[in-house]
C-alpha cells in the first residue's frame, strides 16, 4: 500500500484538485484507492458530490476517538470505480485545536490507517491537505510514504518551496520516520506565458528530476467538473485536463514501481 | 483609522495580491497606510521586495511579546509613497501554537495596533491573513474595524463562503466585539468565461451590495509585479490589473465615507 500525502502550505495551487483526479485514474486501473480529505474546507468531499454537513461523523470524529469511530466506518464508495472516500468535515479545525495538548496528536491518521488495514486492503491512498503546515498536515506527512508537491509556476508559490522543504526535513527528523518524495508537480500552468515558463524552469532546476515530466495545464473543464462533483476523466475524458492526469497516473505509477 | 483585515480560508484567491495593492493605491492618494503580514508565508512581505528571512524581529516577535518588541520597532516603510509594513516570517506559524494557552491569544494584535497608534497614527490598516480560519486570523478579525473578502468565482471558493459567513458571527459573539463587512471583491475574474459569469452570478445573488461593483481580472502583469517585489500600480500603471485597484481604492473610501 502506497500512502501520498498531497501537500503545500501555499493556497490555490490544485491540492485538492490533483488528490481527487490523481486518485479517481489510478482507480479507473482497477487500484483499490481511498482518497482521505484532511482539510475543514472539506472540499475533496464537496467535489466528489457528498455534502459534508450533513453527515454525523467524518474524519474529525475519527481523529478525536479512534476507538469510538474508526475509519472503516465512515469510508464511502464515490462512483462506479474502486475509489473510496473518508470525508472531511468544517469541524476539522476545531478538532486541530483539541488535539493539541495530546503526545500522539500527530500520530492519530496514521495510526487509524494501520487500524483499517488490518479489515480492508488499498493499494493507493491520497491524504488533501489544507495550506498550512499544522497539526493536520502533520498528520497526514507522518501517515505518509511519499509526498506529492503540486505548485503553480507563479512567484509567491515558488517562493514557499524552500520553507517547505525545509519543514518537511525538520518533521521527518524530530518525529523519526522516513517519507520519500514522490515528485513535485506543475498544475494550472499557461502555454505560451512566459512568467511560467520562467517560473517552471527555476523550479526544475532547483528539484531536478522530481519534478514530475507531466505537466497539468490550465483547463476550464477542471473547474467545471467540480460544479458537477465528478473528477474530470469521468466528466469529460476528451478534455486535456482528464488527459493530464491519466499521463500522471502513468508517471506515479512507474514512479512507485521503481 | 480603519483596520481592515482581509481574508478567507480558501486558499489563493488573492488575500495577498489585494492586501498590497490596495494597500499601495490607497497610500499613493496620501493616506498613511500599514499592511500587517500576518501570514507564516510571509508573500505581503516577499510582494514588497523584503527578505523575511534576514529579519531577526518580525510580527511573530511581536505576538510573543508585545512589550519587548513593540510593533512599531518592526514597521519599515516601502517605496517612496506613505505605505509602510509590519513583515510576517515563518515562525509565525510556531507563534501560533506558543500562544494557545493564553487567555489574551486572540487580542495580541489588537493590543498591539492599540499601542501603536499612541506614538504614530495611520488612516488605513490591511492585514493579510493565511488561508486559515485558527487563532493568527481570529487575531486580525478581532484587530479590525472591517473585513475585505476577496473570493474568485471558482466552485470550491464560492461553496467555503457560507461556512466563512457562519464562523466570523459566531466569533464576533463569543469574543464581544462588532466588525463590519467591507465588501466581498471578485478577483481573478476571466472575461467570457461562462463557468465565471455563472458563479460571479451566485455571489451577487448571495451576498447583494455587499459584493464590490469593482471586480479585479485576471492579468499577467499582477504576477510579474510580485516578482519585482513592487504593487502593480507603481510597476505598470496601464496595466488592466493596476487600473483594476485604482477603482477599487476609489469605492472602498466611498464605502468607508459612507
Ligand atoms: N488544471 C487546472 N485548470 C484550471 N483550473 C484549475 C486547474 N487545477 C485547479 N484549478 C482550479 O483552481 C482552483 C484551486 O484549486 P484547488 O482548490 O484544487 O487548490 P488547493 O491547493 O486545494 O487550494 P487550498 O489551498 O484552498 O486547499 C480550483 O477551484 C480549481 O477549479
Ligand atoms: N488579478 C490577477 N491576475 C492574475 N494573477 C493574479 C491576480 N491576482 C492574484 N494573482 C495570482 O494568483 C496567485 C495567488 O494569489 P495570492 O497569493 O495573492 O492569493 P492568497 O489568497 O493570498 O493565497 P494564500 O491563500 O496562499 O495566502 C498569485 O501568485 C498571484 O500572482
Ligand atoms: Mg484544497
Ligand atoms: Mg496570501
Amino acid at each position: 500500500m502506497r500512502v501520498v500525502a498531497v501537500v503545500n502550505q501555499k493556497g490555490g495551487v490544485a491540492k485538492t484538485t490533483t488528490a481527487a483526479n490523481l486518485g479517481a485514474c489510478i482507480a479507473e486501473r482497477g487500484f483499490r484507492t481511498l482518497l482521505v480529505d484532511l482539510d475543514p474546507q472539506a472540499n475533496l468531499t464537496v467535489g466528489m458530490g457528498i455534502p459534508w454537513y450533513e453527515l454525523d461523523s467524518a474524519l474529525h470524529t475519527v481523529l478525536l476517538d479512534p476507538d469510538e469511530t474508526p475509519l472503516r466506518s465512515i469510508i464511502t464508495q464515490v462512483h462506479d470505480i474502486p475509489l473510496y472516500l473518508a470525508p472531511g468535515h468544517l469541524d476539522l479545525a476545531h478538532t486541530e485545536a483539541l488535539m493539541m495538548p495530546h503526545a500522539d496528536k500527530a500520530y492519530r491518521l496514521r495510526n487509524a490507517i494501520e487500524d483499517l488495514t488490518r479489515s480492508e486492503s488499498f493499494d493507493w491512498v491520497f491524504i488533501d491537505c489544507p495550506p498550512s503546515l499544522g497539526t493536520l498536515t502533520q498528520n497526514a506527512i507522518v501517515a505518509a510514504s511519499h509526498l506529492l508537491i503540486p505548485t503553480e509556476p507563479k512567484f509567491y508559490a515558488f517562493a514557499g518551496m524552500d520553507s517547505l522543504n525545509k519543514m518537511i526535513v525538520a518533521l521527518t527528523k524530530s518525529l523519526r520516520f522516513r517519507v520519500e518524495l514522490l515528485g513535485v508537480l506543475l498544475t494550472m500552468f499557461e502555454r505560451g506565458t512566459r512568467l511560467h515558463t520562467m517560473i517552471a524552469a527555476e523550479i526544475r532546476e532547483r528539484f531536478g528530476d522530481k519534478v514530475f515530466q507531466t505537466v497539468i495545464y490550465k483547463n476550464v473543464r477542471v473547474s467545471e467538473s467540480e460544479v458537477e462533483g465528478k473528477p474530470i476523466a469521468l466528466f469529460d475524458r476528451r478534455a486535456p485536463g482528464a488527459q493530464n492526469y491519466e499521463a500522471l497516473a502513468e508517471e506515479v505509477l512507474l514512479r512507485a514501481a521503481g
